[in-house]
Formats: C-alpha cells, sequence, structure tokens
C-alpha cells in the first residue's frame, strides 16, 4: 500500500492523530479528521500558523475580529488547556468533545461550572454571577435598573446555593441543573454530529487508511 | 415582570459568546 499520502501531508504544530483523538473523545477518527477540516480553516484566518489565536476565534463567533465578549473569553480560556494563549488542534478537539451530543452530561455539567467561576474559585460566587449577567445585558443592549439585576442575581443565587454559604459549590451546581436542565442545553452541539458532511476531509481519511 | 422571574443562568445562557455553532458555519 502506498504511503505517498502522509508523506506529504504537513501537520501543524500541537497536532495529534485522529485516532489518539477519537479514542480519548466521542467522536470517531473521520469526525476528527473533519474537525482538522474545520481547525485549519479557523486557525488560518487570519495568522496562517495551524494556531488558533483570540481574534480568530472572536471573528469566529462574530465575525469580527476585535469584538470582545466576557462569555467567550472564557470559554477560549477554558479550550486553552496549556494556557498558553493559543488553542490547538488537540485542545480544540477535547474541548470540542465536551459538546457532542453523546458526551456524559456530567462533563457538560462540570464544564458549564468552571466557565462560570470567573475567578477559578472553586465556586460561583454572587458578584461573579452578577458580573456575568451585567455583561449579558450589555452584550445584548438590554438596559434594566440595578435593583432589577440584584433581585433576578438574588432570586437565582437563593436557589442555587442551598447551604446557605453565599457561594455555589459543584455539588449545589449539580443540583441546580438537574432541577433546571435547560441551563446546559448549549453545552450540546448537534452539528458535531454531522460534522463530517459539512467539513470531508478525503486526503486525511487515506492517510489513516495507510497507517491501518 | 417577566426578567424578574428570570434565572440569571438561563439569561446568561444565551449569551452569543456561549454559542459555538458559529463556529461551523461556512
Amino acid at each position: 500500500m502506498g504511503c505517498f499520502c502522509s508523506k506529504n501531508t504537513r501537520h501543524t504544530p500541537g497536532y495529534e492523530e485522529p485516532t489518539v483523538l477519537a479514542a480519548e473523545t466521542p467522536f470517531t477518527v473521520s469526525e476528527v479528521e473533519a474537525l482538522y477540516e474545520l481547525f485549519k480553516k479557523l486557525s488560518s484566518s487570519i495568522i496562517d500558523d495551524g494556531l488558533i489565536h483570540k481574534e480568530e476565534f472572536q471573528l469566529a463567533l462574530f465575525k469580527n475580529r476585535n469584538k470582545r465578549n466576557l462569555f467567550a473569553d472564557r470559554i477560549f480560556d477554558l479550550f486553552d488547556i496549556k494556557r498558553n494563549g493559543v488553542i490547538e488542534f488537540g485542545e480544540f478537539v477535547r474541548s470540542l468533545g465536551v459538546f457532542h451530543p453523546n458526551a456524559p452530561e456530567a462533563d457538560k455539567i462540570g464544564f458549564a461550572f468552571r466557565l462560570y467561576d470567573l475567578r477559578h474559585t472553586g465556586y460561583i460566587e454572587r458578584e461573579e454571577l452578577k458580573e456575568m449577567v451585567l455583561a449579558l445585558l450589555q452584550e445584548s443592549d438590554l438596559i434594566l435598573s440595578d435593583d432589577i439585576v440584584e433581585v433576578i442575581v438574588d432570586k437565582t443565587f437563593n436557589e442555587a446555593d442551598t447551604k446557605g454559604d453565599g457561594r455555589i459549590d459543584q455539588e449545589e451546581w449539580k443540583e441546580f441543573v438537574s432541577k433546571n436542565p435547560s441551563l446546559i442545553k448549549n453545552m450540546t452541539l448537534p452539528y458535531l454530529k454531522d460534522i463530517t458532511l459539512a467539513f470531508p476531509s478525503f486526503v486525511v481519511s487515506a492517510e489513516v487508511e495507510d497507517l491501518e | 415582570a417577566a426578567p424578574v422571574t428570570m434565572n440569571a443562568f438561563e439569561l446568561i445562557s444565551t449569551s452569543q459568546g456561549l454559542n459555538l455553532s458559529s463556529l461551523f458555519e461556512k
């Protein structure tokens, strides 16, 4: 069997074999290959170095490289597992794996908790919740009085903080999500089931066959 | 009165920054 394909394929820094990533995530090998096509597109949109930079992530999300957003920043930071300011291919696939429809619900709940634990204290604190509500209002051009924001935050906090210690821990969060399952709806991307149709990757497929 | 009865996390989860489906748009 020929191997001209693999010899000629140049991969980006941080590239990992689809078989390795498929073994660690809910994705199949061909889905990982399709994600590589998507990754190449995203990681070359501004700086063609095979890494997703913050501006490229913002461009993909908002069609605007300069649009700052608290939540997009948090997602980027969580995807950037090595915390070196860029998203590598392996990080991209492992993180997106949480959003796969077949990923364990516990992983989705845990990811959302880390997302909302803005200051990495291991808790979601009242101030953090208020900061996120204010960020959402600003993003949506919604204006609510500070009193109303306080009421929304207080009400939610009182429901979630069952131990009443002024902060939401992982156990309380899990319980709160079980009562309000819609809270992790955005942790599932149905697109990921059809990723091979959206981003077919014939060349890389041939390479994997060669390896096998 | 609708926003007052709204769950704050529910509100946050509508953020465009959390909607990763945009990554898949061609």
